[in-house]
């Protein structure tokens, strides 16, 4: 069975794109087979690597997956592009109970190609999301340390434990990633602190630093490990990856 | 008739919420009866001034708005808080025609009592957004200096336009803002001449530079304006409002 790694939090700009697109590269390079998902209308993650968008979202499509993903390095990442044709958004984000069986099995078919799964989830707690959390074995949530920060956590929290609760669900909880960490600001320490004494283990020891390349990155269709292979933000997205695949071995 | 601006834009985390809050306060600050309403289901605007979240979204509810709406500064600056009650979010994200005639019916009650009304709007171009652009005079679009910013612009542009060409439309566009801006970095510069090239008069003179005090104001329920009232942050959308009162007598 393949892990589906769901990077979502409703809080907007906080790096989920940035974390699904660096982890991902992290791990097909760590000998991972791994496809990307965009689920997002922005198609950020899909640009990132230098894909395009497409006119129909792969999902919404009754062709093998197989045949819809854009190879990025033969055997080992391929990306799902997204679509921001308004239709395809709008089914989407409805996701009804017809449309959300069909992602979902759609989204199982993975399973016999890849070992892993990461899916880029726009900044909404909506039918969507939870549609991509239902689909995923666990969730990693990307958390900016800024006031506003900890305001939708609650929320975002009690949506991640009803879909937990739901009897076809494999949801565990993957762990919360602080980003774009700048350890001279007073907020950013305080909100670490807060955030470590409220969830405790589940938060990453590895935080991804503020780092220029980070965002400069995907102008060049490049990942940051790619783009910038000795910068800080590079050396921490391989520590969090390296992190996630312990935490593998240890469940 | 009041100017009602809805700050607007798919992209997440770019200064909507920071800005509908301290452009709000400019004006009550220059004694324009101002009303801030919060559209975002994670509630920061209702927050960032100290205010509580509410059980029932008060653009759902029956009693007259001035009943619900809670005072900052007497006369001046009041605000309509958000809820985080997850039926009205999606009512709310669904604006399906009754809802959505509920809403604009009640949104038009603000013209009799202020002469301009703010929209924070959550980071999606769905129906509430749509909603809410139906409701206002012009829409201010905050933009980041970033890559992924130019990603979704067109899809903005596109849907303000089909709303602009309805027939019920007052909706002028009142301009896009570059926010978190950092003249040291060369992404800034790149995407500031890219969308001034595109956008020319469209784009506020006024640019809003990254400063710290911004991020702090709202953990201590303050506008930046209050918080630190000499910082460049509080200069800049000093400077914003002058320019948004300005292109009011133009026009
Ligand atoms: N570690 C970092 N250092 C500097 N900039 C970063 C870092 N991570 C992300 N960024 C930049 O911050 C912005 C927001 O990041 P990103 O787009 O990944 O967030 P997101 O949560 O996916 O946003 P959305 O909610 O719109 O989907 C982007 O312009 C990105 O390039
Ligand atoms: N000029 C600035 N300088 C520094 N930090 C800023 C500035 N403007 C906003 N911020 C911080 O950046 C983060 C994102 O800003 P904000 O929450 O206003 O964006 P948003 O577009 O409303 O996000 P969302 O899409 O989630 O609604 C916040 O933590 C905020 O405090
Ligand atoms: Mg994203
Ligand atoms: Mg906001």
């Amino acid at each position: 069975l393949a892990r589906v790694l769901c990077i979502a939090n409703q809080k907007g700009g906080v790096g989920k794109t940035t974390t699904a697109v660096n982890l991902a590269d992290a791990l097909a390079k760590s000998d991972r087979r791994t496809l990307l998902v965009d689920l997002d209308p922005q198609c950020n993650a899909t640009s990132a690597l230098g894909a395009k968008a497409v006119d129909h979202h792969p999902l919404l499509m009754d062709e093998p997956l197989s045949d819809l993903q854009v190879g990025i390095y033969p055997d080992t990442l391929a990306v799902l592009p997204g679509s921001r044709n308004i239709d395809d958004v709008q089914r989407l984000a409805a996701s009804d109970e017809t449309d959300r069986r069909h992602l979902l099995s759609r989204l199982a078919t993975t399973h016999a190609t890849f070992d892993t799964v990461v899916i880029d989830c726009p900044p909404s707690l909506g039918r969507l999301t939870q549609t991509a959390l239902m689909a995923s074995t666990e969730v990693l949530m990307p958390i900016q340390c800024e006031f506003f920060a900890m305001e939708g956590l609650t929320q975002m929290i009690e949506v991640i434990r009803d879909v937990m609760h739901s009897e076809t669900s494999q949801l565990d909880f993957g762990g919360i990633l602080l980003t774009m960490y700048d350890p001279t600001l007073e907020l950013t320490l305080e909100v670490d602190a807060e955030v470590r004494d409220f969830f405790g283990e589940v938060v990453f020891e590895t935080v991804i630093p503020r780092d220029i390349n980070a965002a400069e990155a995907p102008s060049h269709g490049q990942s940051v490990l790619e783009y910038a292979p000795r910068c800080r933000a590079t050396r921490a997205y391989i520590e969090l990856c390296m992190e996630v695949l312990e935490r593998d071995d240890e469940s």
